[in-house]
């Protein structure tokens, strides 16, 4: 289950609250997954008490308004991502991050497929550059997908050169040192281009599936 | 190695200080729900009725409490606390698990002295299918509200850590932010480490 408090002394109505809660929850939890089940329980609640002082910030108060809800939506990922990190036997932290969809629906939707496959998860966890298991999850999320111009890549979380996989549906020679060496490191980013005329993008978080999440939840209820 | 691994965590991801938004008072207790006097019950109480907003899972079997809690924000109250328990999802329970729910509302709110309108939401977390020991946990939330609360960093933690179940480490940040002018602080504490592919509305 997935519980999350947001709360601040900012004087907040409650109806700008109530929004800045849902956009800024569209763009972090909602986009987070461990092993793609969901709760009867899940939750995220907010409280503005005012306390700060100051004028009272409504869904009319323009640039104030807009940056509190970015400063929400930022913090709210920012908690979102420690859930993906503290994954039940998680060994990896992935962001997959999806460009050029037709929509962000489009682009969240194959980021959600690719952070859901168990195949993809565990090879993650194997240090294996499985970019064909990538290639599959996007190809059956059900969005539109241009397999001519669709790229994917491995990006290293020390600022090295990516790693290119498939470039405009053509798979490249891997180096497999290189591949070892990025997946080497807790963090790792998957960027996927799906080439379309559209410029949805989305990221995703998302974690590898190991041994010790089935040793986990093997005897949850004893 | 595990253990090297969840030590390596903790110390990475868990703040050893923090500023913290005025006007709140948090901590957590332990009731005997779960093992071995782990923190189970938690509370986030606001000294001013706050505005509140939340959304809530879109599974078919909502639990109790959120069911409970959404009825409560949809009649538009102020709210003064929010009271968690783990150990015990409250989730799949019937009628008596709805009214377990608003047993726990009702004594958080007569504890701190609001008993106009229900002004506590409450969420539960952990074990599905089984009922909440409201034997253990209505006694400990006067001792909770009245000694145990407090707006130190270590309460924080605290209370962050009466809300985990499998989690190995608590998860709380907070930000000062200035906008025009004006400095407000945010707090977050969030737990979840397995059943996590939320779709919230």
């Amino acid at each position: 289950t997935l519980l999350g408090f947001l709360v601040t002394d900012a004087p907040i109505s409650s109806g700008a609250l109530q929004s800045i809660l849902k956009y800024s929850v569209d763009r972090s939890f909602n986009c987070i997954s461990v092993d793609g089940d969901m709760s009867t329980n899940d939750t995220i609640a907010a409280l503005a008490n005012g306390e700060a002082g100051g004028p009272e910030i409504n869904e009319s108060s323009g640039e104030s308004y807009n940056k509190i809800r970015d400063e929400f939506t930022q913090f709210a990922q920012s908690l979102a991502q420690l859930v993906v990190r503290d994954g039940e036997g998680a060994t990896k932290f992935v962001t997959i991050k999806v460009q050029n969809a037709e929509s962000f629906k489009d682009a969240q939707k194959v980021a959600k497929t690719i952070s859901n496959s168990p195949l993809v998860k565990t090879a993650l966890y194997g240090k294996d550059a499985n970019w064909g298991r990538i290639l599959c999850a996007i190809g059956y999320s059900d969005v539109p997908v241009n397999t001519e111009k669709t790229n994917v890549s491995f990006i290293p979380t020390d600022g090295s050169a990516d790693l290119k996989l498939l470039v405009n549906g053509e798979p490249q020679q891997i180096d497999e040192t290189r591949a070892s060496e990025i997946l080497e490191f807790e963090d790792l980013e998957i960027h996927v281009d799906l080439g379309t005329n559209g410029d949805g993008e989305a990221s995703f978080w998302t974690c590898d599936l190991s041994h010790e999440y089935v040793t986990i939840n093997g005897d949850y209820r004893s | 190695s595990s253990f090297s691994q969840l030590s390596n965590k903790y110390s990475k991801y868990v703040p050893t200080e923090g500023i913290y938004p005025k006007g709140y008072l948090v901590g957590s207790v332990s009731t005997g729900v779960k093992k071995n006097n782990q923190l189970d019950l938690s509370i986030i109480k606001s000294i001013n009725p706050a505005n509140a907003a939340a959304v809530f899972t879109t599974n078919k079997f909502k639990a109790a409490p959120v069911q409970v809690s959404k009825k409560i924000l949809d009649q538009g109250n102020k709210i003064n606390s929010i009271v968690i328990n783990s150990g015990c999802a409250n989730a799949v329970t019937g009628a008596n698990g709805l009214k377990d729910a608003q047993e726990i509302v009702k004594t958080v709110d007569q504890t701190i002295g609001s008993t106009d309108v229900a002004s506590t939401i409450c969420m539960s977390t952990g074990v599905i299918g089984q009922p909440l020991q409201m034997n253990k946990i209505l006694p400990q939330i006067p001792k909770l509200i009245n000694e145990n609360l407090g707006e130190s960093h270590e309460s924080w933690v605290s209370c962050a850590k009466g809300i985990m179940t499998t989690d190995t480490f608590p998860k709380l940040i907070s930000r000062s932010i200035n906008i025009n002018g004006n400095t407000y602080t945010i707090a977050g504490l969030s737990k979840g480490a397995g059943m996590i592919c939320p779709n919230m509305a």
